[in-house]
C-alpha cells in the first residue's frame, strides 16, 4: 500500500485526471 | 533574516495555489514542462522546511519525443512505474480497477520526475528551492551539463529524467520551481511574472 499525506492527494487527484485528459487525447 | 522571508506569510489554498500555476504556464512564452509551489513551514524544531504546497504538470510540448524518450527506460522501470501508478489510481478512486487506459500508457521521465517530488522535501537551503528561498535569490540552472555537475541532487535527478532547466523563484512563503525539457535562457520578465502572481 501507498501512504500518501492528505495534503497531497488533491494534487495527485489532479495530476491522475490531467493524466487520463492527455492519453485520450493522443 | 532575508527580508522577504521576515514578511508575514499569507498561505495560499490549494485552488488559488493550482489556479496561478496554471495561470503561470499558460501565460508564458517558454514551453516549461510543470510548476511547483514549495510552501515554507518549520519542522519540530524549528528548521525550516519547504514541503510540497501544489503542483501543475502541463507535460512536453513534443509528446512523441517524450513517449520515446520514456521507452529508453527499462521493462523493469516503466513496469515499476505503472505499479505504482496504479496503487496510487486505486488510492485516489477508492477503487482496485485496472481498466483505466491511462494508467497502462508509458510514464514518461518528467511525469516520474514530478510525481516523485510529491514525496520530497528542503531543509534549511538544501536543494535548489531551499537554496533560493534560504538566499533570497532566484537560481536558474540550464543545460544538461550544468544539472549534472550541480551540487544539488534534485538539478542531477531532473538531468537523469529528461530535464534541461531547473528554475526556482523564492517568495515570502516558499518557492515557485518551474522545469522544462527545453533549454530556456535567463529571464527576469519570468521572475517578476511569477512575483506579480504569487505575492
Amino acid at each position: 500500500a501507498v501512504a500518501v499525506p492528505q495534503a497531497r492527494k488533491a494534487s495527485l487527484a489532479r495530476f491522475l485526471e490531467k493524466r487520463k485528459e492527455r492519453v485520450s487525447n493522443t | 533574516p532575508p527580508p522577504q522571508q521576515s514578511q508575514p506569510s499569507v498561505p495560499l489554498n490549494q485552488d488559488s495555489l493550482q489556479q496561478r500555476l496554471q495561470a503561470l504556464l499558460e501565460g508564458v512564452r517558454n514551453c516549461w514542462t510543470y510548476a511547483i509551489f514549495w510552501q515554507s513551514s518549520y519542522d519540530y524544531a524549528g528548521a525550516a522546511v519547504l514541503g510540497w504546497g501544489d503542483g501543475y504538470y502541463k507535460g512536453e510540448e513534443d509528446k512523441e519525443k517524450a513517449k520515446s524518450k520514456a521507452s529508453l527506460s527499462t521493462i523493469a522501470e516503466q513496469q515499476h512505474r505503472k505499479k505504482v501508478l496504479r496503487e496510487l489510481n486505486s488510492l485516489i478512486s477508492g477503487s482496485t480497477a485496472t481498466t483505466d487506459d491511462a494508467v497502462d500508457e508509458e510514464v514518461t521521465d518528467t511525469e516520474w520526475f514530478f510525481l516523485v517530488s510529491m514525496t520530497q522535501s528542503f531543509v534549511n537551503g538544501n536543494g535548489l528551492p531551499g537554496q533560493a528561498f534560504f538566499n533570497s535569490c532566484p537560481v536558474w540552472v540550464t543545460g544538461t551539463d550544468r544539472l549534472a555537475n550541480s551540487t544539488c541532487e534534485r538539478a542531477k535527478q531532473g538531468r537523469v529524467f529528461g530535464l534541461q532547466t531547473i528554475v526556482c523563484i523564492p517568495l515570502a512563503n516558499g518557492v515557485v520551481e518551474l522545469g522544462s525539457s527545453e533549454f530556456i535562457i535567463q529571464s527576469s520578465d519570468l521572475v517578476n511574472k511569477v512575483r506579480a502572481l504569487f505575492n
